[in-house]
C-alpha cells in the first residue's frame, strides 16, 4: 500500500512537528513512483506530485496530526477530488429517446457494456431500452448483441447493408416509433489515429445527437490513455466515461487520463462479463486502487 | 557539437518520459538512471552515444528467439489463451490465413464456449480462410472436450496446424485459470507433447497488468511464446520488456491491424527503434 511504501521514507518524517520543502520530497518520490506504476500517465504523475507538493504544505495548520498521516491524507484526498465526482449521471433527454453513443478502442469492452447499461436502466430507471447493432464490420458483432439483448429481453435494432451512421438514423428512428425512451449505440472498435473511423463516429453523433456521448476504456490501458482519450475528446466531446474490466487487478492509472483530459465523470465501472457486472464508480475506492 | 545535443538533464528525462510512456514502467527509470551513471564515467559523449547505447541495451533486453513459428509436428498444435478482448480470435484468423498462404491445411477449435456468437465469430474467419473448424455440437458444451474433439479431428483429417480459441479470462479468476489448465492437460491426452506451443495474447495497448497476465497464464499453462495485438495505435507494448526480464518469454508475432494480412513476425529491432526514434 501507498503507507507501507512511503514507510521507509517516514522515518524523515518521525521527530517533525510539520511538513516542510524539505522533509516532503522524498514522500512525493514515493507517490510518484506508486502512480507510474499503476499506469498513471508520466506527465500526469509529475503534475500531480505537484499538486499535492502545494496541498501538504499548504494543509500544515493541522497541529497534533502525525505529519506522515497528513502527508497520506493529502495524497489520497487530491487524488479523490480527481476521480470524483461521486454518483455521476446519465444525461436525459428532455422530450423523445435518451441517446447513448458508446464508443473506444478495440475489445474495450462495448458490446457487453450497452447490454449491462440496458438492463440496469430497465431495472434501477424504469427505462424501455432499445440496443442498437451499428458495428457492422467485426464478424458478428450484430449477433453479440442480439444474442445478449434475447437474453435480459431487450430488443435489438440493426438493419443490414446500411452504413453505422445510417443504422444508428434508423435505430433512433425505431426507439421513437416504438415508445422505447433510451436508444443504446453499439459501435465498431476503432483506434483515435485511423481517420476515417473516428470521422465516422463523428458522423453517428451528428445525425443521431447523443445525449451522451460515453468512451468505454479499458482498465489495464497503459500509458495510451492519454493519447485516445484526447483524440476522442476532440472528435466527440466525450460527457462520460465507463471503465471495464475492474475485476481484474490493474491498478487502472488510466482513469487519471480519463479525467484530466476529459473533464467527463467516471459514471460506471464493468466488474465482470455476466450482464449483471456493471457497478457505480466510487472516487475514493478508486483513489485506494490507483495508489495501491 | 559532433554526436547530436550534449547530454544534460534535459536530455535524460526527455528519453525517461520516452521510455515511460511506451510502457516500459519501472525499466525506464532503471535505463535512464544506468545511462546517467555512464555519461558520469565519460562512457558516453552526446545525444548520438546515447540513443545507439538506449537501443543496444533494449534489443539485449529482448533476447533471442521468438518471431515465425517453425512447424516440426503434424499436426502442430497452438492453444491460444490471454486476457479479454486481447485480440486471440482475431489474431488466430490472421495465423490461419499466413498458414495457409504457406500451403499449410488449417484446423481451429472453438474453445470459447463461453461468449455470445463467439463460436460464430472464429467460424467466419475459418470460412473467409478455408479452413475448417471444430465447434461445439450442444450448448454449453465443455471447452476441454471441444479442445480434445479439435486435435482429434486433426489427427483424423491429416492436418498441418490446429489452432485452439479460448474464452478471454482474467488472471485473477482462479476457476477459470483451472479451466485453462484442464484444457491443456486434455489436449496431451491425445497427443502427449501437445500443445506444441501456448501464446499469450497481450493487448498492445497495456500497460504494467500484461506483466502480471504473463506471469499468471505461465503458472496456469506454460505460455511458450507471445502474440502482441494492436501495435498499429500509438501504443508501443513496451510491457514485453517487463515480462521478458520475468519470464523471457519470446514474442512470436505482433498484430498491427483487424485484416488478414495484418500480422507480422515479431522483429526486435524495429520493435525497439519504434520506442527510441
Ligand atoms: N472480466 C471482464 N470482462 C469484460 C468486462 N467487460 C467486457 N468484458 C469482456 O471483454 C471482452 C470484450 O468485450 P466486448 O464487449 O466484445 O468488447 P468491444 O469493445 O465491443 O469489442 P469490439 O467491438 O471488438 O471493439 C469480452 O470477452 C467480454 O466478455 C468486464 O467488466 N470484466
Ligand atoms: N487495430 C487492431 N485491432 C485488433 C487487432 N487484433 C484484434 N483487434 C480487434 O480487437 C477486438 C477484439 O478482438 P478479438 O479477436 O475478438 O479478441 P479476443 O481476445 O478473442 O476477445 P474475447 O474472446 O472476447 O476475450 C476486435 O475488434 C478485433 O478486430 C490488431 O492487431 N489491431
Ligand atoms: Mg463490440
Ligand atoms: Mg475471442
Amino acid at each position: 500500500s501507498l503507507t507501507d511504501r512511503l514507510s521507509s521514507s517516514f522515518s524523515f518524517f518521525r521527530g517533525k512537528k510539520e511538513l516542510t520543502a524539505d522533509n516532503i520530497e522524498e514522500g512525493l518520490k514515493g507517490v510518484r513512483q506508486a502512480l507510474l506504476e499503476a499506469d498513471v500517465h508520466f506527465k500526469l504523475a509529475r503534475e500531480f506530485t505537484e499538486r499535492v507538493r502545494e496541498r501538504a504544505l499548504g494543509d500544515k495548520r493541522l497541529k497534533g496530526v502525525d505529519p506522515s498521516e497528513q502527508f497520506v491524507h493529502a495524497v489520497h484526498e487530491e487524488l479523490v477530488e480527481l476521480m470524483g465526482p461521486e454518483d455521476a449521471r446519465l444525461s436525459y433527454a428532455k422530450t423523445g429517446p435518451t441517446v447513448i453513443l458508446m464508443a473506444g478502442l478495440q475489445g474495450a469492452g462495448k458490446t457487453t457494456t450497452c447490454a449491462k447499461l440496458a438492463k440496469h436502466l430497465r431495472e434501477k430507471h424504469q427505462k424501455r431500452p432499445l440496443l442498437v447493432a451499428a458495428d457492422v464490420k467485426r464478424p458478428a458483432a450484430v449477433e453479440q448483441l442480439q444474442i445478449l439483448g434475447n437474453n435480459i429481453g431487450i430488443p435489438v435494432f440493426h438493419v443490414p447493408g446500411k452504413t453505422p451512421p445510417e443504422v444508428c438514423a434508423a435505430g433512433v428512428a425505431e426507439a421513437k416509433a416504438t415508445g422505447c425512451d433510451v436508444v443504446l449505440l453499439d459501435t465498431a472498435g476503432r483506434l483515435h489515429v485511423d481517420d476515417e473511423l473516428m470521422d465516422e463516429v463523428a458522423e453517428i453523433a451528428r445525425v443521431t445527437s447523443p445525449d451522451d456521448q460515453v468512451l468505454v476504456v479499458d482498465a489495464m490501458t497503459g500509458q495510451d490513455a492519454v493519447n485516445s482519450a484526447k483524440a476522442f475528446h476532440e472528435r466527440l466531446t466525450l460527457s462520460g466515461v465507463i471503465l471495464t474490466k475492474m475485476d481484474g487487478d490493474a491498478r487502472g492509472g488510466a482513469a487519471l487520463a480519463l479525467k484530466e483530459i476529459t473533464g467527463a465523470p467516471i459514471l460506471f465501472v464493468g466488474t465482470g462479463e455476466k450482464v449483471d457486472d456493471i457497478d457505480a464508480f466510487h472516487p475514493e475506492r478508486m483513489a485506494g486502487r490507483i495508489l495501491g | 557539437f559532433k554526436g547530436g545535443r550534449p547530454i544534460d538533464e534535459n536530455l535524460l528525462s526527455e528519453l525517461e518520459e520516452l521510455l515511460y510512456t511506451s510502457d516500459l514502467g519501472p525499466i525506464a527509470g532503471e535505463l535512464t538512471e544506468e545511462l546517467a551513471r555512464l555519461h558520469k564515467r565519460g562512457e558516453l559523449k552526446g545525444e548520438d552515444d546515447v540513443r545507439t547505447c538506449l537501443r543496444t541495451t533494449l534489443l539485449g533486453k529482448l533476447g533471442e528467439g521468438g518471431g515465425e513459428v517453425e512447424l516440426t509436428h503434424k499436426p502442430e498444435v497452438i492453444l491460444v489463451v490471454g486476457v479479454n478482448g486481447s485480440g486471440k480470435t482475431t489474431s488466430i484468423a490472421k495465423l490461419a490465413h499466413r498458414f495457409k498462404t504457406q500451403g499449410k491445411s488449417v484446423l481451429l477449435g472453438a474453445g470459447d464456449t463461453f461468449r455470445a456468437a463467439a463460436a460464430d465469430q472464429l467460424a467466419i474467419w475459418a470460412e473467409r480462410n478455408g479452413a475448417e473448424i471444430v465447434r461445439q455440437n450442444k450448448d454449453n458444451a465443455d471447452p476441454a472436450a471441444v479442445a480434445f474433439d479439435t486435435v482429434s479431428a486433426a489427427l483424423a483429417r491429416d492436418i498441418d496446424v490446429v489452432l485452439i480459441d479460448t474464452a478471454g479470462r482474467l488472471h485473477t479468476q482462479r476457476n477459470l485459470m483451472d479451466e485453462l489448465a484442464k484444457v491443456r492437460r486434455v489436449i496431451a491426452k491425445k497427443i502427449p507433447d501437445a500443445p506444441h506451443h501456448t501464446w499469450l495474447v497481450i493487448d498492445g495497448t497495456n500497460g504494467q497488468n500484461a506483466i502480471e497476465q504473463a506471469k499468471q497464464f505461465t503458472a496456469a499453462v506454460e505460455v511458450t511464446g507471445l502474440v502482441v495485438a494492436k501495435l498499429d495505435g500509438t501504443a508501443r507494448g513496451g510491457a514485453v520488456f517487463g515480462i521478458h526480464e520475468a519470464l523471457g518469454l519470446p514474442v512470436q508475432y505482433i498484430g498491427t491491424g483487424e485484416s488478414l494480412e495484418l500480422l507480422e513476425p515479431f522483429e526486435p529491432e524495429p520493435f525497439v527503434d519504434a520506442i527510441v526514434s
